[in-house]
């Protein structure tokens, strides 16, 4: 544990409990992609599924059950208890173009051909593009609430924070993860133009983000 | 290596 990998692992909590807070406060869930949601969920189910078979350390049990016990809250709350606020029209983006071609990747490249090892790089995989409907619904309505735009920036960082982590435990540790570091990478790329759009619109009269 | 190590990341 290095002060980039805790920094990063809080900022993605920060992150979740934002949404999480954002959408049981305001009682609706609009300009939110349920489909990210769903998507993020599935990444935790899959990528958690060791909480059965290892051990590592409290801290890690613990982080993986409130990881997802909160993507498990947001769809809930999205899906059925503020259903009738969720904007599915803008929620369009096809999810099968990510999950088909994630799920093929997995089963190819893979540090071990075995189920549980598949599915934790089909999660690794998928979580670098599971932001994309989020991005795609404010692109398409042209904008997002500073709120919405907390959570991504917190969400980013995460993976950012990551590669840091990467590249110090492979100074100090040796420990290399061409997995990880590739889809980390595709991750925190795609979070760019949103990051530079966070921090140069960023200021006390900001009401709203616009994307291109 | 990565690949005989359990994930102790996030």
């Amino acid at each position: 544990m290095n002060v980039f990998r805790l920094t990063g692992d809080l900022s993605h909590l920060a992150a979740i409990i934002i949404l999480l807070l954002k959408i049981w406060k305001s009682r609706s869930c609009a300009g939110i992609s349920g489909k990210s949601q769903i998507l993020f969920a599935v990444v935790f189910t899959t990528r958690y599924l060791d909480l059965l078979t290892s051990f590592i350390s409290l801290y890690n049990t613990s982080m993986k059950l409130i990881y997802i016990g909160c993507a498990y809250a947001t769809v809930y709350l999205i899906y059925v208890k503020f259903r009738a606020t969720y904007d599915g029209n803008h929620d369009s983006f096809r999810v099968e173009f990510l999950v088909v071609p994630v799920g093929g990747l997995a089963v190819l490249i893979n540090h071990n051909f075995s189920l549980m090892e598949i599915l934790w790089t089909f999660s690794i995989y998928l979580e670098s593009v599971a932001i994309l409907p989020q991005l795609f619904m404010i692109s398409k309505t042209g904008e997002a609430e500073t709120i919405t735009t907390h959570y991504l920036f917190c969400l980013g960082l995460y993976r950012a924070l990551y590669l840091l982590n990467w590249i110090w435990r492979y100074y100090f540790e040796g420990f290399l993860d061409m997995i990880a570091i590739f889809a980390g990478l595709v991750q925190t790329v795609l979070y760019c133009d949103f990051f530079y759009l966070y921090v140069t619109k960023g200021g006390k009269d900001r009401k709203k983000v616009m994307l291109p | 290596k990565a690949d005989e190590a359990p994930h102790d990341e996030l």
